[in-house]
């Protein structure tokens, strides 16, 4: 059984907004980050993957869904002083992640997470990953599925915890 | 001072690949996941945003560079399986992380780490976090300056550690 895994977390109450086509430049991420800062928007997750086109990328943020309203309205103050094309929200994000030591030392765990959920016909929307905990954005009416697909996956119900 | 601030820590022997415009439906991710450990290619990080079009997605891996050319032929084999577009790579890749705990909490956090990066020109390729790391990876000459302006932004050199 997995010994380095310790449990799956949910965080039903997120939300994603990603500003898109944003100058693939030095300082870009910055101001964007500066910007939400200003605002003291807490953030969760920061995710800026490979991007199709050169010389434009996008980043994504989850924030709670709380603080929404005010990230579409910096966003979009950004949107136009960055030259980007748009600003893509999703209000319908739940948190799932597994979590634990040494999590990407074994390549089966991240395929096992993955299958896991494609099994359970759970739609993965982001993904996050670090050596601790690898994070998966699901849609809210998915998170309990998610969990109970994880947790089987991975029989954490014999560690028996109260969690 | 930043007393959640620990260390920061540089790898300069990362490439990156992307699986471009994969069907968003569940269960591809899991495929992708568990070709790559059927190889046993160990994965550094996953990174999958929001996507320009909808319907498609992207998966963005992260490995140790010598492991970049196994990492080519399995997603190869599955651009065809899966009808992606294309395979991006990037051999030219040094992941520099700032470690502490709960580094989302305070939205200054991302804001100056990025800052100091803009204001020392370095480029931002991709971009990973959790709260207790956030990880941005540069082009390796870029590498040990952008591990010095974080280091400067957090002053971390008055915690004299023994890095
Ligand atoms: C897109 C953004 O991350 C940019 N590459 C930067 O370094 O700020
Ligand atoms: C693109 C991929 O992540 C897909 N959405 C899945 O759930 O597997």
């Amino acid at each position: 059984i997995f010994r380095s895994i310790s449990a799956v977390a949910v965080d039903k109450n997120q939300a994603a907004i990603a500003i898109m086509n944003v100058p693939d430049q030095p300082g870009i991420a910055g101001k964007v980050a500066r910007a939400l800062a200003d605002e003291s928007i807490g953030l969760d997750m920061i995710m800026q993957s490979f991007h199709p086109t050169s010389g434009h990328n996008s980043i994504t943020f989850t924030v709670h869904e709380e603080a929404l309203e005010d990230t579409i309205r910096v966003m979009n103050n950004l949107k136009t002083e960055l030259g980007a094309s748009d600003v893509q929200t999703d209000s319908d994000c739940a948190k799932v992640s597994l979590i634990g030591a040494g999590l990407m030392e074994q390549p089966d765990i991240p395929a096992r997470l993955f299958d896991a959920l494609g099994q359970a016909e759970i739609n993965i929307k982001l993904i996050s990953s670090s050596e601790v905990k690898i994070s998966c954005i699901v849609s809210r009416e998915d998170a309990v599925a998610a969990a109970r697909a994880i947790h089987k996956a991975f029989e954490l119900e014999k560690l028996d915890q109260p969690r």
